[in-house]
Order: structure tokens, then C-alpha cells, then sequence
């Protein structure tokens, strides 16, 4: 009940706010009641579920900022076990005006508080960096879930981000664990298969066994504002995410 | 004479590291002199070049805060004309430590004030963020190259870029331009297409002739420490960036 997942990786572009959407919109169908929240200012994740995040009313700067509680800014999506925390550009904002806040680095995890006990699962998306709004995502959560693309840059930062969460282990968040990490973007490249073999060696089972492949239907499917799973059920990218899904259920 | 170009965009994973480190490389081939500046806590430039990042004795993070010389931190590369100020994760404490500072914005203006007759092109990698570091990167430079991948997240974080760069502008660095949008990743697909064609009529000549192709040879370059000319020389890739050079020559 209530598994509170971060979504992050300061490199950018491995998959973070795909996985979220694609998560999310799986476990919704699977009949779990799931929150989506937005901690990106770039607000992919909410405009890749069809909400347009210039017109929402209220948004996750709200419950940061102004302590507006989450109830009243969780938006419906087009799959009803699934709500959504929009997020837009006014986020931004926070990684300056939090800094001079009490307990800034806990304002997502009580905002959370008064509502968590309604989700199975919460995915936070977090933005590519390690500042203070990341940081917000990371105190909240219980588990970590990384992304890593099948590329050498990628695989370059992961000791850093491993070594950042530990750190916020050992003083604002004990309870945070490494949920794993899912390899994404794989192709049948010498590239992808060093990377996937070097990762399965050092981190073992920690390394999901589902690994998403690059498939061009997930790039697709933000435009239409549709999770894979409504844009095209059949693709390899549906079937990679469902799987993450199933596998998620069995772990728990 | 001393161009200095910034590389930027916030969404992550669009091609700025990629960009930096060969078009610098196709430059100075061409006997250009040129500075590549890493202005990410990543050090993917860094280590793009071949440099071990965490062995320098000296980086970006000690001219930006403690005002060391750039002259005494650049580190040569493989290649006679082309220069690198390193960085590594120590950078990212900046982004704390120069909120307190004296010109916080103007840190790296003023260190490549110095150095900067020397070189006949100097670029700056921005990290996928539009914080204190980045703007660090928008004030010091002349021009912006957004490198902009061929998706649809990608093209959704466009509009507040440009309206980034114009704040910019209008407040700490009247000079700056748009030098242009780079688009970077096209596959033959209709998601491909339809981001040039809406890119192009939007933007028109902002935008470089030259498209860089998917091309896996670019990601493979990097695990080997060297750029895509020293690489492979006959990929696609290659032939993308020297076109690239070619038409940055030629718009000077
Ligand atoms: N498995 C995949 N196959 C093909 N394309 C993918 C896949 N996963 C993600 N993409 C595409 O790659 C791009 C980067 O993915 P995404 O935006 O989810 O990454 P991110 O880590 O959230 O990026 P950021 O660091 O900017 O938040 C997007 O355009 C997305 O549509
Ligand atoms: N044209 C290309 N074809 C294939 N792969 C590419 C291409 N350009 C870049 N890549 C690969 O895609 C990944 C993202 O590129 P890169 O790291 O240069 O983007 P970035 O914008 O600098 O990312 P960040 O936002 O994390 O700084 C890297 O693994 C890189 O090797
Ligand atoms: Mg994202
Ligand atoms: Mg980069």
C-alpha cells in the first residue's frame, strides 16, 4: 500500500518521464489506483497523459510553494485509476524559492501525506538534475526506480546518482530504498549489450529483468497525449511496459 | 574572432554533449582554435574527449567560485587546436554557492574575458537545466545553438527556451543571439518529419541546413574517449558534423 516511487536520473533523456507515463497508465489498467506526480518543470509527464499544462487551475508549484493540498490539484486522466500532479514552467521557480523555506527539503513529502493512503503505487518524475526539487522527490519517496539508457554517458553518471542516494539515506530519508534499475532504449548494438552485461554484474538482481527496447511507438504515443498501451497495444514498447508492470506486482 | 557559443536546451538527451565535443573537434581539424568549455556537473565533454574527469587538478568549479585563471585550468586534448575546461561533479555545489555571490551570473563572462582573443571559437555545454549554472553559459556568450531532437518532447520545450534566451537578452546580456536550432537524431519516420517541417517554417533560417542522423557510430565514440572524425571517419555521423562545420565557417 501506498509505495511511494521516485523516478530519476540527473542524465538527461534515459527514459524517466516515458517509464512514468507508461508505468502508470499499466497499473491503472491492471485495476491498482495510481498518482502520477509531475516534478518536472518542463511538465512532460502531464502533457504526455493529454492535459494541457498551461490551462490547469492549480499545479504542483501550488502545493510546494503555497501548502494548496494536494486534493485540490490531483487532475483527472482518460483512465480513471489514474490522477495526475501537473506540473508547468512556474515550477522552475521552486529551486529558488524553496531554498529560503523550513524543512524545504520536505515539502513534497508532506504535501503526499494526506493523500497516500488512497494509491497502491505514486511514481514521482523527476527532472534531469540534482537540485533541490530532485531532491524533493528523493526525501518523499520510499523507493528509487532509475532509468538507464543502453549508452556509455549513461552509464558514466549512474555511481554518482547511486552514491547521491545513499547519501539521502544515511540523513533526510532512511526509509529510501533502490526499487532498480530498468534498463531502456536497448538495441542489438555491441554498445547496448556491454552496457546491459556491465550493469547485471555489478548490481545483480537490483536490475529489473524486464528491459525496455527502443521502439518508435513510445516516441509517437506523447504526441497523441496516450499512454503505448492506448496509442498501440500491440507494439513492442506496450508489451515491454506491461511486463515492467507485472513484474512490478510480483515484487511487492 | 572569439565567437563564443552556448549549447543549450533543458530537455535532456537532445545532442548537446554530442554537439559540443564534435563539431569543436571538425573545427579544429579545420585548423580552427577552438576552447571547449564543460560547463556540466556530468563531465560527459570531459570524458567525451578522453580526459579522466575526476584525475584533473584543477576545474571549472575553481574559476567559477574561486576565481582561478582559466589559463591554468585548461587541459589540452588528442588534438593540437582544441582546448578543454573540465569539469565534474564538484561543479554542482555552484549551483548553491554562487547564489551568495558578487555578478553570480557573470562568474563565467569574466574568466573567459581573459582568455578569449585566443581562440577563434569557444563553446560552452550546458547541462539540461535553465539554473544558475546555465545562465552562467547564457551571459558569457554571443550566441545560443539549440540542438533539438526530433521528438515531440523535445519540440514542446522549445517556445520556453527561446523566451529563456530573450529574458536573457532584455536583462543580463544584451548581445546575445539565437545562432541557430540544430536538428540532431532524424530517423526516416513521419514523428521525424513532421518536427523538421513544423521546426523549419516556424523558425526558417534560424535553422542549419545541416540535420544530424540517429547514427549509432556517435554513441560508441564516446566509450572510446574520442570524437566521431577519429572514430569513424566515414560514418554518417562524421559526415553530419564536418557539413556542420562547414556551414558554421561559412555563416561567420
Ligand atoms: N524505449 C524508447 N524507444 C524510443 N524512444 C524512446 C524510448 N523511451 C523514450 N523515448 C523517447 O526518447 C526521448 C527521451 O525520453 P524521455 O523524455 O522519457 O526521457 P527523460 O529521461 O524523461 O528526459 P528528461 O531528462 O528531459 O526528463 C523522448 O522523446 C521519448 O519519446
Ligand atoms: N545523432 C545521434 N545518433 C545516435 N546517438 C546519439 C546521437 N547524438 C547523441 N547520441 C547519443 O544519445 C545520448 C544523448 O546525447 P547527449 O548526451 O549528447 O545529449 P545531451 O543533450 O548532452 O544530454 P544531457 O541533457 O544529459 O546533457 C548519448 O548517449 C549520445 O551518445
Ligand atoms: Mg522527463
Ligand atoms: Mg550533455
Amino acid at each position: 500500500m501506498g509505495d511511494i516511487i521516485a523516478i530519476a536520473n540527473q542524465k538527461g533523456g534515459v527514459g524517466k518521464t516515458t517509464t512514468a507515463v507508461n508505468l502508470s497508465a499499466c497499473l491503472a489498467a491492471a485495476g491498482r489506483r495510481v498518482l502520477l506526480v509531475d516534478l518536472d518543470p518542463q511538465g512532460n509527464a502531464t502533457s504526455g497523459l493529454g492535459i494541457d499544462k498551461n490551462a490547469v487551475t492549480h499545479s504542483l508549484y501550488d502545493a510546494l510553494v503555497d501548502d494548496v493540498p494536494l486534493r485540490d490539484i490531483i487532475a483527472p486522466t482518460l483512465m480513471e485509476n489514474l490522477g495526475i500532479v501537473p506540473s508547468n514552467k512556474q515550477l522552475a521557480g521552486a529551486n529558488v524559492e524553496l531554498v529560503e523555506m523550513e524543512e524545504r527539503e520536505h515539502r513534497l513529502r508532506r504535501s503526499l501525506h494526506e493523500i497516500k493512503e488512497s494509491y497502491d503505487y505514486i511514481f514521482v518524475d523527476c527532472p534531469p538534475s540534482l537540485g533541490l526539487i530532485t531532491l524533493n522527490g528523493l526525501v518523499a519517496a520510499t523507493g528509487v526506480m532509475i532509468p538507464l539508457q543502453c549508452e556509455y554517458y549513461a552509464l558514466e553518471g549512474l555511481s554518482e546518482l547511486l552514491q547521491t542516494i545513499k547519501l539521502v539515506r544515511d540523513g533526510l530519508n532512511p526509509a529510501l530504498q533502490l526499487h532498480g534499475v530498468l534498463l531502456t532504449m536497448y538495441q542489438h548494438t555491441n554498445l547496448s549489450e556491454q552496457v546491459v552485461a556491465d550493469v547485471r554484474t555489478h548490481l545483480g538482481e537490483k536490475v529489473y529483468e524486464t528491459v525496455i527496447p527502443r521502439n518508435v511507438t513510445l516516441s509517437e504515443a506523447p504526441s497523441f497525449g496516450k499512454p503505448i498501451i492506448f496509442y498501440d497495444l500491440k507494439s513492442a514498447g506496450a508489451r515491454a511496459y506491461l511486463a515492467l508492470a507485472r513484474e512490478m506486482v510480483s515484487r511487492a
